[in-house]
């Protein structure tokens, strides 16, 4: 564990003098490797390490604790401050229904975090309606009415049609049938795919959805900034949701995304069944990463 | 690679750089750059060109594997295990595929009985690849399913039958031993089966990755990669780190959503994207 290394790094410090640019570089070692183990981008770690290694030199070392435990304490409220607030608000609409807008890579987990979505809204009053943009994907339609159903959520398809006609005529569904939210589940794209972009863009300008989530699998690696990125750059996400988190992945595509973007991480998935979402909590977050 | 003609360690922190950045991951980037440096100190050499050719062909020898001789008996039985969405099921569709080409015929098995709509997405693949599918209907017993499409597989003397299962994390014991259980369902009912356990990883996936590996070896004896979504940005790098810490290695790429979008792993290509 990170703490135990470091105290064995920085044990010929204790009690006396100042933490100095050379007694630390060994920690600051160990801490790179451990974010890095935990696929933290490369260059955000770099930055990262910068930004530790500024708040820690010139600081006494008191007597009530060990360099190592003063410098995880510097480590951890440095992650906490990074990785943000902990907040699950979603843009609302002033006249209902408020549209939001699910999004990212293939496979992360978007159909099966609509159905978490539509669960968490209507365990607080709200009457949400489940929309099947995703016409590519051999029986993404099926799956996502067969969520719904199970959630006694309405769910709106046209079958194999255009995802920017499918929205927009699912808000006027909505609207008959008094819900007052839309969920638009979108296909898994490649960021670098110009025409799978262009048609989320197209999606997000006919639409116009409230808010527009960014839905990134919590084992994502180094690719996390670039994917994060450019999905921000084209859509101007307003949150981020980090999935499959309920395994062992440390999710250091968190801070990466966090660090790359600014957005807010507003939600992580811990399981398959439709009650598997939770708040982020940074706290958390930030002791998981540092293993 | 790197243009540059001869090893100093800014061009080791460029190279470090470049491995970690593709996932390799920390402590097998450190072999590598070992590696590269043991050799450097031993080889003469003049150029760039030859420098590059050097740490190309030192990461390129981790890659090298041995083919599987699979059986000429019917049915060569590959069991598909994997993570939850890394694209288990497209990948068998694309392995299907595969081998229609080549004249063999091919049965799958709907195992994944628990998401809502595997089965459904399993036979729209088998529909469209005029490939039958065995299934049960939703919730059912995957290990019924496994069994059933064993006895069909044998009775019909299938050239491939192949198992497509549900994503699983490897840190859920309940559904390992599912996953244990399938297994051995095979093993009694066809000799030497599986043939094949194909593990299937995310190229997006971090170091996570290794840990997945180490799992599904253990439940199923995982014995090749296919590697997914390699069309994307993601370098897939880790499994550099599992071939040196497990020894399996990749076999299959895949390069897109359709069933023709799969490449026969080739070492050289893999390490000049990561290196790209
Ligand atoms: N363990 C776990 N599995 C999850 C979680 N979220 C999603 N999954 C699983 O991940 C797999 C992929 O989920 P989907 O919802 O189909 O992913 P998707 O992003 O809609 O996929 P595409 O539409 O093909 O891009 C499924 O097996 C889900 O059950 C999670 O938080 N934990
Ligand atoms: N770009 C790209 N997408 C892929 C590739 N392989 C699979 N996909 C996509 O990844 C998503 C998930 O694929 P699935 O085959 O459903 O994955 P799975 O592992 O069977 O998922 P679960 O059964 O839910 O665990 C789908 O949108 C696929 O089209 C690939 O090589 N490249
Ligand atoms: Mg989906
Ligand atoms: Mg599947």
């Amino acid at each position: 564990d990170l703490t135990g290394k470091l105290e064995s790094v920085l044990r010929n410090l204790r009690g006396y003098g100042k933490l100095t640019e050379k007694n630390i570089a060994e920690s600051l070692k160990e801490i790179r490797k451990a974010l890095l183990e935990a696929d933290v981008n490369y260059k955000v770690v770099k930055d990262f390490i910068q930004s530790v290694q500024d708040r820690s030199v010139g600081e006494n070392v008191l007597k009530s604790v060990t360099p190592g435990q003063m410098i995880v304490k510097i480590v951890n409220d440095e992650l906490i401050k990074l990785l943000g607030t902990s907040t699950t608000q979603l843009k609302s609409a002033g006249i209902p229904p408020s549209i939001i807008m699910i999004t990212g890579l293939q496979g992360s987990g978007k159909t099966t975090f609509c159905a978490k979505l539509a669960s968490f809204l209507q365990s607080r009053g709200r009457k949400p309606l489940l929309a099947a943009l995703d016409v590519y994907r051999p029986a993404a339609i099926q799956q996502l009415r067969v969520l719904g159903e199970s959630l006694k959520v309405p769910v709106y398809d046209e079958g194999i049609g255009d995802p920017v006609k499918i929205g927009f005529n699912a808000v006027s569904d909505a609207r008959r049938k008094l819900c007052d939210t839309v969920i638009l589940d979108t296909a898994g794209r490649l960021h670098i795919d110009e025409q799978m972009m262009r048609e989320l863009v197209n999606v997000k300008n006919r639409v116009r959805p409230h808010e527009i989530l960014f839905v990134a699998d919590g084992m994502t690696g180094q690719d996390a900034v670039n994917t994060a990125k450019e999905f921000a750059e084209k859509l101007d996400y307003d949150g981020v949701v980090l999935t499959k988190m309920d395994g062992d992945t440390r999710g250091g595509a968190a801070l990466s995304i966090r660090a790359v973007t600014g957005k807010p991480i507003k939600f992580i998935g811990t399981g398959e069944k439709a009650d598997a979402i939770e708040q982020f909590h940074p706290d958390r977050m930030a002791s998981r990463i540092l293993g | 690679v790197t243009g540059k003609r001869k090893i100093d360690e800014e061009l080791l922190e460029e190279l470090e750089e470049l491995l970690i950045s593709g996932d390799v991951g920390v402590e097998t980037s450190i072999h590598i750059l070992d590696n590269i440096r043991t050799r450097v100190k031993k080889e003469k050499y003049q150029t760039s060109e030859e420098l590059d050719s050097l740490i190309l062909d030192e990461v390129k020898r981790l890659l090298d594997f041995d083919p599987l001789n699979l059986p000429p008996t019917k049915p060569c039985v590959i069991l598909v295990v994997g993570v939850n969405g890394t694209g288990k099921t497209t990948s068998i569709a694309k392995l299907t595929n595969y081998y229609k080409k080549q004249g063999k015929t091919v049965l799958l098995a709907a195992a994944d009985t628990f998401r809502a709509a595997a089965i459904e997405q399993l036979v729209t693949w088998g529909e469209r690849l005029d490939t039958d599918v065995i299934k049960h209907h939703a919730n059912s017993d995957p290990a019924a399913v496994v069994f059933d499409a064993c006895s069909a597989a044998l009775s019909r003397k299938t050239d491939v039958l192949i198992i497509d299962t549900a994503g699983r994390l490897h840190t859920k014991v309940n559904l390992m031993s599912e996953l244990e259980k399938i297994y051995r369902i095979i093993q009694r009912q066809i000799p030497d089966a599986p043939h094949e356990t194909i593990l299937v990883i995310d190229a997006g996936n971090g170091q996570n990755a290794i840990n997945q590996a180490k799992e599904f070896i253990k439940a199923s004896k995982a014995n090749s990669i296919f590697l997914t979504k390699l069309d994307g940005t993601a370098k897939g790098g880790v499994v550099l780190g599992i071939k040196r810490e497990l020894g399996i290695p990749v076999r299959y790429i895949g390069v897109g959503e359709k069933a023709d979008d799969m490449e026969l792993f080739d070492p050289v290509e893999f390490v000049e994207g990561l290196f790209e």
